[in-house]
C-alpha cells in the first residue's frame, strides 16, 4: 500500500457523506446501497464511522459528473477513467466523482458501482494506489463481489497505518501474529419457537434444504429422525448467511440461490461460476431482491415472490412470462402476507410465511393444511 | 525523434498517442509540466519504465503488448505517482 505525500488523513473518526448528484443508470436506492457498502468495507477494518446527510456540505461529497466538471481532472467518456477522489482535506478534500458516461451497475456487467466506490473511498480516506495486484487500491478495475466482501490484507494494512485497527482503536498497526478471531459459532435458533421462520427452502436432489440466518437443515423428504443444523459457510462458503430464496430445476440438475441483487448457480453443492445479477431473469429494475422462489416441475415454470406480488419464469424459454407480476392473494386463496420460502413436494406447493407453513392444493385452489414452520425440521 | 525509442515494432502511432496521454495523466507530477513545455523523448521512455515498474511488468521502456494492454484497461483517475 502507499499513502499520499504528507500522509493526509481525517483528524476525526466520524465522517459525513452526501450523494449530491445521482446517475440515470441506477436508482437512487441502488446508488445509496453501493455507497453504503463501499464505506462499510473500510469501517470494518478501521475505527471510522460514516453518517449520511442529504443537504449542505459533507466531508465526502459524491457525484456523477460528465467530461470537464471543474476540478482540472476532466472525465473521458465511456471506459478509460471511471472515477477519481481527492485525499482528505477541506473543500474538495475527500470528494468522490464518478464518470457519468460509464454503465454503472449492481452486477458484473458494465462497471460495478460498489467495486469502484470502495476503491475511490480508499483515496478519500488517504490511501494512494497500491502496486499489489490483489489490493482493492490497485489502479485498474477488477469486479469485487459486494456481499461478504472483505478488504484484502494490503488495504487493511494501509488503512490501519492511518487510523489504527477497529479492535484496538489505536494508531499502532495490528501485530500480524495476533490470532485472527474466528467468527463466533452461529447461534442456533430455537426451531420450536412460536415465532420461528425460514429464510429459504428448496429441494436439492433427494433432499430438502431449509435455510435460516447462518444455518441450514438438510433432510430426506421422508422425515425419519430429527435433523441437526449445519453451518451454511461450511457447505456453501460463497453464500455465507441469510439466503433470500432458492430453487432447483431437477431435469437440468442445477439449483439457484438468491441473495440481494445476486444469485449463484450450483450443481448439487458445487458452485458453477461467480454470482450473477438477478436482472438476468428479467425483473423490472425496482426489484432489488426476491423473497421466495418455487419451481413447478410439471409446468417447467418457476414462481418468484416479491412483496405481495409474484412473477412466473418459463425455464424452457428462459424468459419471464408476460402479464406478470400478479397479486399473490388473488391467485393463491388463503395465502396472504409476505412469503419467506416456498417449495413444491409431491405436487403440492408449501408456502412458508412467518411461523406457519401452508400446504396449497392447486387443483382445489386452496390451502388444505397448515402446520408450524419448525415442524419441517423435527419440532 | 528520440521519443521513437518508446515506440516498439508492434505498436502504432495511435498506441503511441494513447500511451502519451496516459502517461501525462497518471505519471506526470502536475507541477512538473506547464502548458507549452516540450517534453524530451527520453522523459517518455522514463515514464514508460516507471509505469511498467508500478504494474510489475518487464521494464523495457517500450510500448510492448503487455504494456499497452494495461494502458487500455478501465481504471481510477487518480495518478499512480502521488502529487
Amino acid at each position: 500500500y502507499r499513502l499520499f505525500p504528507g500522509e493526509p488523513k481525517w483528524k476525526k473518526n466520524t465522517l459525513t457523506y452526501r450523494v449530491k448528484k445521482y446517475t440515470p443508470s441506477l436508482s437512487h436506492a441502488e446508488v445509496d446501497k453501493a455507497v453504503e457498502m463501499g464505506l462499510k468495507a473500510w469501517s470494518a477494518a478501521a475505527p471510522l464511522n460514516f453518517v449520511k446527510t442529504t443537504s449542505g456540505e459533507a466531508d465526502i461529497m459524491i457525484s456523477f459528473e460528465n467530461g470537464d466538471h471543474g476540478d482540472s481532472y476532466p472525465f473521458d467518456g465511456p471506459r478509460g477513467t471511471l472515477a477519481h477522489a481527492f485525499a482528505p482535506g477541506e473543500g474538495l478534500g475527500g470528494d468522490t466523482h464518478f464518470d457519468n458516461a460509464e454503465k454503472w451497475t449492481m452486477g458484473m456487467n458494465g462497471f460495478n458501482l460498489f467495486t469502484v466506490a470502495a476503491h475511490e473511498f480508499g483515496h478519500a480516506l488517504g490511501l494512494a494506489h497500491s502496486a499489489d495486484p490483489s489490493a482493492l487500491m490497485y489502479p485498474t478495475y477488477k469486479y469485487q463481489h459486494p456481499f461478504g466482501f472483505h478488504l484484502p490484507k494490503d488495504d487493511v494494512k494501509g488503512i490501519q497505518a492511518l487510523y489504527g485497527s477497529r479492535l484496538t482503536g489505536s494508531r499502532a498497526p495490528q501485530v500480524p501474529h495476533l490470532p485472527v478471531p474466528k467468527p463466533p459459532a452461529p447461534t442456533i435458533p430455537d426451531h420450536c419457537d412460536s415465532s420461528f421462520s425460514f429464510d429459504a427452502v428448496t429441494m436439492l436432489g433427494k433432499e430438502l434444504l431449509f435455510f435460516k440466518d447462518r444455518l441450514f437443515w438438510r433432510r430426506e423428504t421422508q422425515l425419519k429422525a430429527s435433523v441437526q443444523p449445519l453451518s451454511i459457510r461450511g457447505s456453501f462458503p460463497q453464500l455465507m448467511s441469510n439466503v433470500d430464496a432458492a430453487y432447483e430445476v431437477p431435469n437440468r440438475g442445477v439449483a439457484y440461490f438468491f441473495k440481494g441483487p445476486h444469485y449463484w448457480t450450483t450443481h448439487g453443492f458445487q458452485f458453477l461460476g461467480p454470482p450473477r445479477t438477478i436482472a438476468d431473469f428479467g425483473f423490472p429494475r425496482n426489484v432489488l431482491h426476491i423473497d421466495a422462489a418455487v419451481h413447478l416441475k410439471d409446468e417447467k415454470k418457476t414462481l418468484f415472490f416479491v412483496g405481495d406480488e409474484y412473477y412466473s419464469f418459463d425455464e424452457v424459454k428462459r424468459k419471464m412470462e408476460n402479464d406478470f407480476p400478479k397479486s399473490i392473494e388473488d391467485e393463491f386463496s388463503g395465502i396472504n402476507g409476505r412469503i419467506d420460502a416456498a417449495v413444491e413436494v409431491n405436487g403440492f406447493i408449501y408456502f412458508f410465511s412467518g411461523p406457519k407453513a401452508y400446504k396449497y392444493d392447486r387443483e382445489k385452489e386452496d390451502v388444505v393444511h397448515i402446520v408450524k414452520s419448525g415442524s419441517w425440521v423435527g419440532c | 525523434a528520440p521519443a521513437l525509442f518508446a515506440l516498439s515494432q508492434t505498436s502504432s502511432w495511435r498506441d503511441f498517442y494513447t500511451a502519451q496521454e496516459y502517461l501525462d495523466k497518471y505519471y506526470t507530477p502536475q507541477e512538473g509540466h506547464h502548458v507549452g513545455e516540450i517534453t524530451s523523448g527520453d522523459s517518455m521512455t522514463k515514464k514508460v519504465q516507471q509505469m511498467q515498474a508500478f504494474f510489475g511488468l518487464r521494464v523495457t521502456g517500450k510500448l510492448d503488448y503487455s504494456t499497452m494492454d494495461v494502458i487500455k484497461r478501465p481504471r481510477c483517475g487518480v495518478p499512480d505517482i502521488a502529487n
